[in-house]
């Protein structure tokens, strides 16, 4: 359902040249759960922003149902955005003036879709937020505002899910009811899960891991052969 | 060397009060370091905001050397944390139009000193951030950034030392990293760490875990004598 053929991402600084990504070859297929592993500043995020249509490639494309990015329309990537990927960020991007519920509801409300109030406050309460429905993100801890940011993902029952480090401010305990959540979403609804972690345990919980190193895939982890 | 004495903190929204942290006892002597665990929510940052003098408790004491942070102006508490204190930020509140190494040295220009290139360039290749000297914060990864913020809390050698989930955005290996640099500052140093974290093997190097729930302190692990 998605997939980065030859992906490349250069960064450019006056005279010095990053390569974030050097010429990633990933796919995965619908209703599959994968995560993605590899040392600070390998290149995850990059990869799940180019996969989002978040950010352009310098090279490569990311197609999804063989449908490639390269050549959009800022507008049609923005509804493709909008209709079917939902965007787990490292650190959240929530709206400062918004609450809790309301943050929640906000991709919804964009698609012109009038949210259910009890959609939304189903979900704060299935992870734990139920009494923060009203709180601004100020005024929530660390790891509730990460929660915030994940059931704000969900909250469309997107056919993909990209998170980028979901349980990074999460004690064991959230950190589960979050990967179960995420495992119900591809298991019972068949959403395609792809989330970047740095905790071995979240990664065990996905069907394939992968390895990213100075940009490039180093090593494959197939969960279910194991 | 620190001292929390019924330290309790209230958050007032229109009719509802949250109690984020209730009356909570708590020392750590010079060249000790102390680990705090528990759920999301459970009142660290709050904790470790007070412990700094960043915030005011609605009742109760802190205590740096045997002196209340209580009554003393805004002028004495802000020379305390530029002189004798190190904050490491759950979200890093680095200046997005500084550098790296600008970021990294800014507690030492703010206190009126020259900083010394290598001190600064040392500290950035001890945690593995040598190559990314001139990036600003938005051309770093997240883990990056964390470590940016780190090597700035560490750069005037401080007395105190208030780490919150300073690991919470590194692999295994950069969070080792720095969890070796934390020791050694406490070992050869004699410097004071309080590490709030929700990674069991962080809190495997402190001396103590402390565990809170619900804002009071429920059970403390002595991790000497185990
Ligand atoms: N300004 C505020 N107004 C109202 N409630 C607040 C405010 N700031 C924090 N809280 C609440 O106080 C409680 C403690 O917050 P704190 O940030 O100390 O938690 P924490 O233990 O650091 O959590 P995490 O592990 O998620 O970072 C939380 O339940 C939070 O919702
Ligand atoms: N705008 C930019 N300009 C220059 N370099 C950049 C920029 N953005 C990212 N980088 C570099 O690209 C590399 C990959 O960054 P990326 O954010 O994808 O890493 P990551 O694997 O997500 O790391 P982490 O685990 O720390 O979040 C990093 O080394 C970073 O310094
Ligand atoms: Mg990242
Ligand atoms: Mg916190």
């Amino acid at each position: 359902v998605l997939q980065a053929e030859k992906l490349s991402k250069q960064y450019h600084m006056g005279t010095v040249t990053v390569d974030a990504l050097r010429g990633v070859d990933f796919h995965i297929e619908a209703g599959e759960f994968v995560a993605i592993m590899g040392p600070s500043g390998s290149g995850k995020s990059t990869l799940l922003h180019l996969l989002g249509g978040l950010d352009n490639p310098t090279s490569g494309d990311v197609l999804l149902d063989g449908r490639r990015y390269r050549g959009m329309s800022d507008d049609q990537l923005t509804l493709i955005r909008r209709r079917q990927i939902g965007f787990i960020f490292q650190f959240f991007n929530l709206l400062p003036t918004l609450t809790a519920a309301e943050n929640v509801a906000l991709p919804l409300v964009i698609d012109g879709k009038r949210p259910e109030p009890e959609h939304v406050s189903g979900l704060l309460a299935l992870i734990g937020l139920g009494d923060r429905h009203d709180h601004k993100p100020h005024q929530l801890s660390g790891g509730q505002q990460q929660r915030v940011a994940i059931a704000r993902a969900l909250v469309t029952q997107p056919k993909i899910v990209l998170a980028d480090e979901p349980t990074g401010n999460l004690d064991s305990q959230s950190g589960q009811a979050v990967l179960d959540l995420l495992r119900r979403a591809c298991d019972d609804h068949d959403q395609t899960i792809i989330m970047v972690t740095h905790d071995h345990h979240a990664a065990a919980t996905a069907d394939r891991v992968v390895f990213l190193k100075d940009g490039s895939i180093v090593n494959t982890l197939d969960m279910n052969k194991t």
